[in-house]
């Protein structure tokens, strides 16, 4: 069991590093174990240092910054153990517009190999989607479908640009 | 992909039956605020045998069902159904397709079938084991779980590592 | 002391609900004494209906609906204990279009009687504002601020549209 | 409008003198992700009092104080100054204008003025009672706290409302 957690934990580590300097456009982050001796029962750490800056703890860091760091030790579990379906509930709300774009790269290279939902406020996130699940509430309080049979997307208001409202 | 349909009728704020065909790789859920985004993804992860209200953002089990609008009186039931593909043999079952539907009443009681094969929340748990997709699974990030991801103690990451060895 | 925090929750209760119903177009919420009989040592229950919908508990709402609950209960305090100076950090996030610009319409009157200062990423908001503080990191890692001489913004990236870059 | 001036020098990301004239009823502070918005709202709550490590995201009192990036070494000092206008003598005190002066220095030590006069934390908090600026002061919103809002305990809420009466 301790091969397999030392051996899951470097791939993770490793992914991290690299998608942490890919999303972030440079900086660097690590995953540290506080007893590498004895992995089973060590915590692991994590650091995270935005391109520019020092390392510092991660709660001076910012709420963008934060949630692609966060982003990127998602997608490094998703590099060594994948899933086939991916769900992500508005893990882009914080996101500046170049950060956002950042992420859609990511994400799209997820999709390549794992059927991915993403719930979405951001237009640039949506625009990139290949497919749509509009919802809407045409009675109060009831929730209604809406098919998406073309493309196009405004803004959070599905229901006017669909053929089948 | 994986995830081909998913059929929805009382869970929360889905009164009206409703039925989703996934197509794509990278599909943008989008709509206002409240509509049901989060629902469906509530819907999806209910499906798959969770049952923590903190996940289900729900207090009791049976507030997942329609509690009623202003239009509409409460439901009694509500169900949920996810199609998968099974062509890889993902899911270690030796068939194409897999259907799984979750089914609770007001009076708290429920069922759970696997490919119309009445099952408990177990079974769910071995099917789904090693996917990403069971229970707590990485792969399903729900609204605002991000900052939560950066928030854990170095020991629960340590247990992430170890259930995705 | 029980007379005054009683005309002070009586005041914010009234407040509360008249900026709900407002915010929301429609819906009520309240706050509640949980024992009206001995209000100093009660704790005060808030609730929350949005538009169409039943009531139910606060963690069932949505992202966006819980930030214009939170936004309602702020406005309130302010209405009854106004301040001269007002600090708002991304309370806008997680609001779709129609929702931002409702609670736009709030902060522009809050405006009209105290000094606010919103960060924001929304340019619904931004466009809305009567002056501008954009911040840079022209150098990595250190902040520079650019004063706003003209009425421009576009995105989250103040630098080009300044005349004083 | 009461906050007419700030300037900082050395707190987190404004390695650079930062001299801000604030203008207009509805300021907006925009940038990029990490570009130091949240850090200004810091240096203002610093200035005004606030010492608590959760509220400055800091862990240590001089970790406010800049502490390098790649380009620049860390800083000695941090001092960020306040100008309020005071005309309709919103403050206590028979003056026209109130600078309020914070500097903290790498070997812990501090010093605060209140118009050129040496004062204590205890003096500022005494200064802002009642203005909602003050150490926990509603009228200042971090990022972030508008789900604290929501998730406060009956009793939380009650105390609120008791430093409102
Ligand atoms: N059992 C139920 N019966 C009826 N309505 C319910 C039930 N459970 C939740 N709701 C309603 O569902 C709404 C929340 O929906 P949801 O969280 O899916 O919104 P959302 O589309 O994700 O919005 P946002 O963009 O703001 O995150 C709330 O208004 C809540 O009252
Ligand atoms: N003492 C310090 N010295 C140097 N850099 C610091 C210091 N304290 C914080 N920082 C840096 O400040 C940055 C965070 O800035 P801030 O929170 O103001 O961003 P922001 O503009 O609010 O961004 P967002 O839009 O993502 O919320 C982090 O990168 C952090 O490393
Ligand atoms: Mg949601
Ligand atoms: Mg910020």
């Amino acid at each position: 069991a301790r091969e397999q957690f030392v051996s899951a934990f470097e791939a993770i580590r490793g992914a991290f590093q690299e998608r942490y300097a890919r999303l972030m456009e440079g900086g660097q982050a690590d995953l540290i174990l506080t007893l590498p001796n004895d992995p089973l029962s060590s915590g692991v750490l994590l650091e995270a240092q935005p391109p520019g800056k020092r390392r510092q703890r991660l709660e001076l860091l910012s709420g963008g910054e934060r949630a692609m760091t966060a982003a990127a030790l998602l997608f490094a579990f998703l590099d060594v153990k994948p899933s086939p379906l991916c769900v992500l509930d508005e893990v882009d709300a914080a996101l500046d517009g170049r950060n956002v774009e950042r992420f859609v790269d990511h994400l799209k290279e997820l999709a390549s190999s794992s059927q991915t939902l993403v719930i979405t406020h951001n237009p640039i996130t949506s625009a990139n989607a290949d497919h749509w699940i509009g919802i809407t509430m045409s009675e109060p309080g009831v929730s209604r479908v809406i098919p998406y049979t073309i493309q196009h997307v405004e803004g959070d208001i599905p229901s006017a640009l669909t053929d089948q409202a | 992909s994986v995830l081909k349909r998913i059929r929805l009728h009382g869970f929360k704020t889905f009164a009206q039956r409703a039925e989703i065909n996934l197509q794509g790789d990278l599909i943008a859920v989008v709509g206002p605020n409240g509509c049901g985004k989060s629902n469906l993804v509530d819907a999806i992860v209910w499906a798959l045998g969770e049952n923590s209200a903190r996940a289900l953002r729900a207090g009791t089990a049976t507030e997942v069902i329609f509690s009623g609008s202003s239009g509409q009186k409460p439901l009694g039931m509500a169900e949920v159904s996810l199609w998968f593909d099974n062509e890889t043999r993902w899911l270690p079952l030796d068939v194409d397709e897999v259907q799984i539907t979750r089914r609770l009443y007001r009076s708290g009681e429920w069922e759970c079938w696997i490919n119309k094969t009445p099952a408990r929340l177990r079974d769910l748990a071995d099917l789904l084991a090693g996917t990403g997709l069971g229970r707590g699974g990485y792969a399903i990030i729900g609204q605002g779980d991000v900052e939560g991801f950066l928030n854990a103690t170095p020991e629960e990451r340590r247990q992430w590592i170890e259930e995705a060895a």
